[in-house]
């Protein structure tokens, strides 16, 4: 990441993430509020849909008109 | 690979409505099962995590999206992270403030000092005083309305950005005097020439005129903290005012003009100081002996900037370094890596002093930038400061950042924000196509 995190440990373990099967939750014992989940709204949209993300914030009539770009692999081919 | 379902969101306090100086950024991110978790105690940790994710999280040719098992604690080295952002040399559109705004949240930069009036064109649509942006903006499409404006720090809320105004004085307000009798009226031969300078000081009105303005600037704009400017005030046309010089020799100021520049400042201060506000002010406002608030944040933008630290620090006050970042001089290859090798702890003096010290900014002076050009000159040159204001002091060696750097820019140009390329030849697997 920039800037770098005071401190990071990663491993090669990985991780799939899709789309269709990937939410952000607000723990059930902490505090929400609407900052919190139109950041989850922003987000969701930066990690999947990044070439058109900046038009939805910016210009969201003309992202109305952009088509999404779908990501490669479907649930179905990550099911196991 | 096992497929991560969700990002738990934990934070501990009750979400403020508006981030501030003393605001607790810090985050822990651990991504090490199907339910990953980010902790903070705020509200502006968790947006600094969630960026942080969203950076992790990779395209991969067999899984689509992937991330790997991470563990992060985060926090900033510096509480106050800016930009300055002039409206007044060059309009800047509305849009684009926001593109750059959301710039600025990607490299986890946390306060825009929005330097919005000055000489050239007062483009604040004032309330109280329509008729300065009437006569002193550029024409009526180049203003920021009060929805505007509104706008702009909602959407800054929105990403843990606090919006800082700026509305210098007693210098670089010829735009202001357009509408409103308060400049010095300059003189020659003995005769007014036409020509004005500084506001004018002797006179009253000035300060029942500040009042009312500063009055609403502070209900429009949230943030704790206004810039009061201060800086580069030519006492010529003062020198040449008869009405300033029996004012001179009424308050025993002799000839001695930073004194009656000092007498100006300390009633600014004063007026801004019973709205409830706090004020960040250009360095001269210390080199010339104003008395402050004990919570006035002093931006230091002369060099040599380590002696200049040291003594303002050594006065007691809290400090922002910007002198070694102005990103309006250009030149060929890669910038960055000067502005990377500053920092704002590179001065003598005691920790107590380093600890004044609360952070710096990057400087865009609009004289040659508009909306053409401010972000492809902002970006990915404010990476430097970005990094040097949050990351450990020891994460300084360009040759290594060079990597993450160039892999943020391709973030950038992914994400759609035309950040030019620093480091000679190269290419991004997503280039820049609008």
């Amino acid at each position: 990441p920039w800037p770098k995190p005071q401190t990071i440990k990663t491993t090669s373990q990985q991780y799939a993430v899709h789309p269709s099967a990937f939410h952000f939750m607000v723990n059930s014992t902490s505090q929400s509020c609407d900052l919190l989940t139109s950041a989850f709204d922003r987000y969701y949209r930066i990690i999947f849909f990044p070439q058109t993300y900046l038009n939805h914030i910016l210009d969201p009539e003309l992202a109305k008109h952009e088509k999404q770009i779908e990501p490669k692999i479907s649930l179905a081919d990550l099911q196991d | 690979a096992t497929l991560l379902k969700r990002l738990n969101v934990h934070i501990a306090q009750p979400c403020e409505q508006y981030p501030s100086l003393e605001s607790d950024e810090s985050y822990s991110l651990t991504i090490d099962s199907d339910s990953a978790m980010l902790e903070s105690v705020t509200i502006w940790g968790a947006l600094r995590g969630l960026e942080t994710f969203s950076q992790i999280i990779y395209a991969d040719d067999n899984l689509g999206f992937a991330v790997n098992n991470t563990m992060i604690n985060d926090f900033p080295r510096f509480k106050h992270r800016g930009i300055l952002v002039d409206t007044s040399r060059h309009f800047i559109s509305v849009k684009t403030l926001k593109m750059n705004l959301e710039a600025m949240a990607e490299s986890k930069l946390n306060v825009l000092h929005f330097h919005i009036v000055d000489d050239q064109s007062f483009p604040y649509e004032s309330r109280t005083f329509p008729e300065i942006s009437l006569a002193g903006a550029y024409n009526q499409a180049h203003v920021y309305s009060q929805d505007d404006i509104a706008g702009l720090i909602e959407f800054a809320r929105q990403r843990g950005i606090r919006v800082v105004v700026e509305f210098d004085s007693p210098g670089h307000t010829q735009s202001w005097g357009l509408a409103i009798d308060i400049l010095t009226h300059c003189y020659s031969g003995g005769k007014p020439n036409d020509e004005f300078g500084p506001m004018d000081p002797s006179r009253n009105t000035t300060f029942d005129f500040l009042k009312k303005l500063f009055s609403e600037v502070a209900s429009v704009f949230p943030d704790h903290y206004m810039h009061l400017g201060g800086d580069e005030v030519d006492f010529d046309c003062w020198r040449s005012n008869p009405d300033v010089q029996a004012f001179m020799l009424k308050m025993g100021f002799g000839t001695d003009y930073s004194l009656l520049e000092q007498y100006y400042m300390q009633n600014v201060v004063d007026i801004v100081g019973a709205t409830g506000k706090g004020y960040t002010v250009w360095q001269e406002i210390i080199d010339n002996n104003v008395t402050v608030k004990a919570d006035t944040v002093v931006e230091v933008w002369k060099d040599p900037y380590p002696q200049e630290l040291a003594r303002v620090t050594k006065l007691g006050y809290r400090t922002l370094l910007s002198t070694c970042w102005y990103l309006d001089y250009i030149s060929y290859g890669s910038d960055w890596v000067k502005y990377y090798m500053c920092d704002p702890h590179n001065f003598n003096g005691t920790d107590e002093q380093k600890k004044l010290v609360v952070g710096g900014e990057a400087c865009l002076w609009g004289e040659f930038v508009d909306a053409t050009n401010l972000i492809s000159r902002m970006w990915p040159r404010a990476f430097s400061i970005a990094e040097r204001l949050w990351s450990a002091a020891d994460v300084k060696d360009p040759a290594v950042a060079k990597p993450r750097f160039e892999e943020h820019r391709c973030r950038y140009v992914r994400r759609g924000i035309p950040a030019s390329p620093e480091n000679g030849p190269s290419y991004c697997d997503y280039e820049y196509n609008r």
